[in-house]
């Protein structure tokens, strides 16, 4: 999903 | 979230918020990199760009901003505060470092999640992340001496990647298709960059003796 994609970490 | 990342970004606050703060009491900044310190203040505005158009949570927001407030910061005191700036050691910082950026820069051309401005100056920050320490590094070793402000500092950057390894190995075996390719083997690389140094900062910390890099 879009959700892992995107980069959540710092 | 999970207790390795949450350790780790603390980790890494606290490396800048220590370094900034040492620098700001003592007026010094005595065996620091300006180059790495300018290193990190790219590789933060290049990986934040999404800071306003991409809203993961709060905390995330707030140590977007804490991290670029800290970096710059230390970059305008070693570059124009009337005190700290005399206490900088030019002769010996003289990492050619934009010999980093270049490589980093074509490496993100290449290699990156999408093909798009964002997407690429995301993979040339994790690029440009894991060869920042060189110029500190390097440092190091032509001054050899390592007060503790600057032990510390790289200690807890090393910290700071072990922990973010130990995070992904968390999230891989936690969540479905976890597969971050470009974080996993710069941060490797990275931390690999720290190995040696750890080393003698152990070892120099286990004899309590002065912490010596080999020539």
């Amino acid at each position: 999903t879009d959700k892992a994609k995107t980069h959540d970490e710092l | 979230m999970n207790v390795f990342r949450l350790a780790g970004d603390m980790t890494h606050l606290l490396s800048v918020v220590v370094l900034l703060l040492k620098i700001h009491t003592i007026k010094s900044c005595a065996g620091i990199s300006l180059k790495t310190q300018e290193l990190y203040a790219v590789v933060f505005a290049a990986r934040y760009l999404d800071l306003f158009v991409h809203f993961v949570s709060l905390y995330n927001t707030v140590m977007k901003l804490v991290f670029l407030a800290s970096s710059f910061s230390i970059v305008w005191y070693m570059k124009r505060h009337k005190i700290v700036r005399r206490t900088y050691d030019k002769d010996h910082d003289t990492f050619r470092h934009y010999v980093l950026v270049l490589p980093c820069l074509l490496l993100a051309l290449l290699i990156n999640e999408k093909f798009t401005f964002r997407e690429v100056m995301w993979a040339f920050s994790i690029y440009l992340e894991a060869v920042a320490i060189f110029p500190q590094l390097v440092l190091l070793q032509r001054t050899r001496n390592i007060d503790n402000l600057t032990g510390q500092y790289v200690f807890f950057l090393g910290a700071y990647r072990v922990l973010y390894i130990l995070n992904w190995i968390y999230r891989y075996f936690t969540e479905p298709h976890f597969v971050h390719w470009i974080s996993w083997v710069a941060g490797i690389v990275q931390t690999l960059l720290y190995a040696d140094f750890f080393y003698y900062y152990i070892m120099s910390w286990k004899n309590n003796v002065k912490l010596e890099l080999p020539a």
